[in-house]
């Protein structure tokens, strides 16, 4: 495992630490989408299909454990906690699942690498993880008031994304027969989405002010 | 296949 690689999973874990934290502590789920968590959610329990069936390695099944852990507790805790749920903002949030889901699925049955139920699984998992940010991101740009941890919990998830494609470009070099362009090229447009909140981002943080999308 | 060897991505 690489530096980049590694990186990239612990600004990917603190990025869903951050998000349970600030849920757990201050109850309230303002400002974060439960469309994004739910398809989250769905892209770790199709990703990670044969969790108990390949061992990679222990690191990579207690990674695993903990995304698909903590992903279904934001879940659960935006729809079924008492006091969490009534902040959540149902009536800004209103990203259809299926426009995502849809298409990530009928392009995984297409454009796969080989066509079993596994492997097509864990292609709709890669193509659902590209775009499940998006509800994220209209909510954001809905509501305008983004509060830290919600700016932090985006910006750690494109950092791990941008880390992720350092990690590519190593390996590429590093390692005999790594090419995966299903992988590059869904983290590539992945990445991408991120851009224009990146760049809002640093704006607020050269000029210490709050971070505020335009309308 | 591809997602075999990536498998050790998560």
């Amino acid at each position: 495992m690489n530096i980049f690689r590694l990186a990239g999973d612990m600004t990917h874990l603190a990025s869903v630490l951050v998000l349970l934290l600030k849920i757990h502590t201050i109850k309230s789920c303002s400002g974060v989408s439960l469309k994004t968590q739910e398809l989250y959610a769905l892209v770790f329990a199709t990703r990670y299909l044969d969790i108990f069936v390949t061992y990679v390695s222990f690191y990579n099944t207690v990674m695993k454990l903990i995304f698909l852990g903590s992903s279904f507790s934001i879940v659960w805790y935006i729809r079924r906690h008492r006091v969490v749920r009534r902040s959540y903002d149902k009536d800004q949030d209103t990203f259809r699942h299926l426009f995502l889901l849809l298409p990530c699925l009928v392009l995984a049955l297409v454009i796969n690498e080989k066509f079993t139920f596994k492997e097509v699984m864990w292609t709709f998992s890669i193509y659902l993880e590209a775009v499940a940010i998006l509800p994220q991101l209209v909510l954001l740009q809905r509501t305008r008031n983004i509060d830290n941890l919600t700016g932090q919990y985006v910006f750690l998830l494109g950092a791990y994304r941008a880390l992720y494609i350092l990690n590519w470009i190593y390996r590429y070099f590093t390692e005999e027969h790594y090419v995966h362009w299903i992988t590059w090229i869904a983290g590539i447009i992945q990445t991408l989405l991120y851009a224009d909140f990146f760049y809002y981002y640093f704006q607020s943080w050269k000029n210490s002010v709050k971070l505020e999308l335009p309308a | 296949s591809s997602s075999d060897d990536s498998k050790d991505e998560l």
